[in-house]
């Protein structure tokens, strides 16, 4: 474990964090896409199924199982809880987020580090999570008032990926050259697409 | 564990 990574992770937490808040608080998820949510929970499902089966640290286990769960439960706020639901802007949220998932599942397929259930599931999550935000930026490009809670969530969640790349480059120069080629793409396509959001966040 | 890649990371 490095800073870098350290940083992105409690940034990573922090944004879900601000997102809890401001459903909880506001009780309402005006400005949030729910495809994006979704499709999170769907990365770290993917990508966390190892939980039970490999302990890595206490502290993996413990940010692996409250990634899951607030995921899971940002998304039930969004379809069940009958005051925030009402609040979802189903006809603004329309990216087909499917497509996304069908991509990623493809790209895991042919690109991954071995083809074995897991790591084709893992290779899926990376894939997934590089383009998880197009519903979120899409929504938010619709000219909509948006709430700095909502601005803050997505900015925070941009900057998490900027600091695993230090991470990788810090991984790269001191425990020697593995090919974490799969991480460095998915992270710098990540990244890349917040640019125009960071932009014009820090623009406003 | 048999694996050559370890995710050790979230």
């Amino acid at each position: 474990m490095n800073a870098f990574r350290f940083l992105g992770d409690m940034t990573h937490l922090f944004s879900v964090l601000v997102l809890l808040l401001k459903i909880y608080a506001t009780k309402s998820c005006s400005g949030v896409s729910r495809k994006t949510q979704e499709l999170y929970m769907v990365v770290f499902l993917a990508r966390y199924m190892d939980l039970f089966t490999d302990y890595i640290s206490l502290y993996n286990s413990v940010m692996k199982v409250v990634f899951i769960t607030s995921s899971a439960a940002i998304v039930w706020c969004m379809r069940r809880h009958p005051q925030v639901r009402r609040t979802y802007d189903k006809e603004q949220d329309t990216f087909r987020h499917v497509v996304l998932v069908a991509a990623a599942f493809v790209l895991a397929l042919i690109f991954n580090e071995r083809f074995t259930f897991r790591e084709i599931c893992w290779a899926f999550s990376i894939y997934l999570e590089a383009v998880a935000i197009l519903p979120q930026l899409v929504l938010l490009q619709r000219g909509r008032n948006v709430d700095n809670l909502t601005g803050q969530y997505v900015f925070f969640l941009g900057a998490y990926r900027a600091f695993y790349i230090l991470n990788w480059i810090y991984r790269y120069f001191t425990e020697g050259h593995h090919s974490r080629w799969i991480s460095w793409l998915s992270g710098l396509v990540q990244t890349g697409l917040y640019a125009d959001f960071f932009y014009y966040y820090f623009l406003r | 564990r048999s694996d050559a890649v370890e995710h050790d990371e979230l």
